[in-house]
């Protein structure tokens, strides 16, 4: 009777905690999903940071390279040049028939400097080309030319008036008729009529027309 | 650092062509 009661006791007690355990085993598992999560999220954040750093590092390695051959390729062509110049004295049994100044101006361009004799490399290497600014400070300065040029003519009109303020040039006269004329001429239509209680309010009239379609 | 190597081996070098076409122009004016 004892053992009976006792298993009866023990399960009735386990029932009793049944709920308990199930709670406790859903929250667990609630959990670990919420930390399964959070650890996606962690991991996608670390290889997105280390692909960033490796193509800003591989972009700055290439313009590099990049402007490493852009480089040797300007000092190679000069250094050709200087070689074909040198070939040419030699194989004219010493004689130089050229402007060396002008056989080099192109190639100097390239590289950005202005040759003035072909010994002075270092000094001219300053003079950078910059034939542009001076185009277009010249352009400037014509477009300012042709404005007050436009100002000086257009003040004679001020001196038709005479000293009452009353326009005395036959030809300003005729002009200010011409105006006036085509001005009269100008009307408008009064096909369509509007009424409306504010100016402006075309919202009500297209409320009140039916054939007005409604997006207008 | 390499890059600023490279240049100044490569001014060395268009220099001393330079030098050389120079003396041939004084040569041949003399």
């Amino acid at each position: 009777m004892f053992m009976a009661r006792q298993v009866l006791r023990n399960g009735l007690f386990l029932r009793s905690l049944a709920p308990i355990k199930i709670t406790a085993r859903t929250v667990a598992s609630a959990n670990a999903g919420i930390k399964r999560k959070s650890r996606f999220d962690k991991t996608m954040i670390k290889p997105l940071l280390l692909v960033m750093i490796f193509g800003s590092i591989l972009n700055a390695v290439i313009a590099e390279k990049r402007n490493i051959i852009d480089m040797e390729r300007k000092y190679k062509l000069k250094l050709d040049k200087l070689k074909e110049l040198i070939r040419r004295v030699h194989d004219n049994n010493g004689k130089v028939d050229f402007d060396a100044d002008d056989e080099l101006k192109l190639v100097n361009l390239r590289l950005g400097i202005v040759g003035k004799n072909a010994t002075g490399m270092k000094e001219d290497e300053t003079d950078i080309v910059v034939p542009k600014e001076e185009s277009l400070e010249e352009i400037w300065q014509s477009i300012i030319d042709e404005a007050k040029k436009e100002v000086i003519e257009k003040t004679p009109d001020a001196g038709v008036k005479n000293k009452e303020g009353i326009v005395t040039d036959l030809n300003v006269l005729k002009d200010l008729e011409k105006s006036k004329k085509e001005d009269e001429k100008v009307y408008l239509s009064g096909d369509v009529h509007m009424m409306m209680n504010q100016p402006g309010d075309l919202n009500e009239i297209a409320k009140e027309h039916d054939k007005i379609p409604k997006f207008l | 650092l390499e890059h600023e190597e490279r240049e100044s081996q490569l001014k060395k070098e268009v220099e001393i062509l330079e030098h050389q076409l120079n003396e041939l122009i004084v040569q041949d004016k003399t």
